[in-house]
């Protein structure tokens, strides 16, 4: 049975589809099967790894909305064991949608769950807010992962997302748990990344991942290429941060 | 009777509430009398503007959902010339409860124009979505003005953005304009950043402002001391692409 993690934080551009296909990718090159969801409707982490538009007539919104079966949905990417749901543009009327389904907060856990044996890990890349496709994937999460990057207004949207992991553990799923913080956009040059870490560290302790992603321009250019960084530059310092991150990860659930 | 300005992109992360504070700014030191609208329940347009949680009680939510008086919810910021309507974590649930209101779509345009005379300008800081927070936005502007990070993903979604207000101006106004593109956290030693602003301009052309904004580390400093860039440092690159933008805009008002 599978993890599931939802990659979410509602603060935008902090990292979460960048982490999620790399983080994504370095787990299916140490062998474990990966299924990367991109419950965005801008479709970033769909097209970070290269999945055409014809490729994107069933995904995320399908298998949620219509009920479609989850093999229909899922698309292999030409990395080995690393499997996609992609994002098309009917995902964007989802949240209006939802709203008169019985059990909206559910969908997605539904279509999901008992469906995935074989896969070792899914990731959920989600949008940057707390609407209803954000509380569908951490109804149907194990736990939320969730990428900082070291600056100040990132700091300020942690205790309101705190806040909503607590209500959704009280309403939709009691087994929630917080899989860590990711500090990342690191730039050693910057004082403001250290006063940035320094606080989440003091704040969090052990829940925040020792890995930290380095800013580095290797990272935000592989989407042009349609690849992972880890594909497009792998001995960069933002790929090898991605391959520790994804160590660091297994041995957590190890001891967990 | 003021122009009214929504500051958007569903793209997460580009510099909206950056692009925000600091043309506020811009603008009321040069005289012009503005009211900034923090749209966004991340609250980050308030709290760089050193808005304290006190004086957040009235805010955006109250004036679109309660409708409370326009006077009752605007707080004079210290600098001359310079008001803003606050976030609040009641912003957070607007999305859900709006969704049966009659006319969901106008109830901020309702409760904002005709209250407005003295104002030269109005600027909305949007979330990075394309929900009924926003489609409200779209709907009480006169135009649309778009911050565009220098980066590949930020490019991906312009057409989504295009085609939104495109169905805006057929569904709710007509008269909304696309303001223009500004380019952001453009950083001039990365290639990454001159391709996208060569991308841009061609496709856009004139719809492109001159003005660039490089990535300036002056400007993610200041939010922690609640000010806006152009107070924590007048004199920093960032500052001064600002208060240029701020005159192209008027230059541009007066041509058109
Ligand atoms: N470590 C890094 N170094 C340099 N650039 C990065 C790094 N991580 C992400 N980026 C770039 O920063 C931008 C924002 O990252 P990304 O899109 O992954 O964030 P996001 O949280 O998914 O955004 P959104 O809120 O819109 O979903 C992208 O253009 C990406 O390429
Ligand atoms: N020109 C710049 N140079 C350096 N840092 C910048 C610049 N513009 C914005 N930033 C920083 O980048 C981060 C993102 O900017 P900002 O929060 O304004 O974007 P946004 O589009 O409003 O984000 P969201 O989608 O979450 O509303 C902030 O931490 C901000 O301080
Ligand atoms: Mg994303
Ligand atoms: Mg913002």
């Amino acid at each position: 049975i599978p993890k599931i993690i939802a990659i979410a934080n509602q603060k935008g551009g902090v990292g979460k589809t960048t982490t999620s296909i790399n983080l994504a990718t370095a787990l299916s090159t140490i062998n474990k099967k990966t299924l990367l969801i991109d419950l965005d409707p801008q479709g970033n982490a769909s097209t970070g790894l290269g999945i055409s538009t014809d490729q994107r007539h069933y995904g995320t919104y399908e298998l949620m909305i219509q009920d479609m079966p989850i093999e229909q949905c899922v698309v292999k990417t030409e990395i080995p064991n690393l499997y996609v749901i992609p994002s098309n543009e009917h995902l964007s009327g989802a949240e209006l949608e939802l709203i008169d389904h019985d059990k909206r907060e559910f969908k997605l856990r539904k279509n999901l769950r008992d469906n995935l044996i074989d896969y070792d890990f899914v990731l959920i890349d989600c949008p940057p807010a707390l609407g209803l496709l954000n509380i569908n994937a951490f109804s149907a999460s194990d736990s939320i992962l969730v990428p900082l990057q070291c600056e100040f207004y990132a700091l300020e949207g942690l205790s309101h997302l705190m806040r909503t992991i607590q209500r959704i553990r009280t309403n939709f799923n009691p087994d929630l748990d917080l899989q860590g913080i990711v500090l990342t956009m690191y730039d050693k040059r910057n004082n403001l990344s250290d006063l940035v870490a320094h606080d989440v560290r003091s704040f969090f302790g052990e829940k925040v991942y020792q890995t930290v992603i380095p800013r580095n321009v290797k990272i935000s250019e592989a989407p042009s290429h349609g690849k992972p960084a880890i594909i497009y530059d792998y001995k960069c310092a933002g790929s090898q941060a991605y391959i520790h991150l994804a160590k660091e990860l297994i041995k957590r659930e190890k001891i967990m």
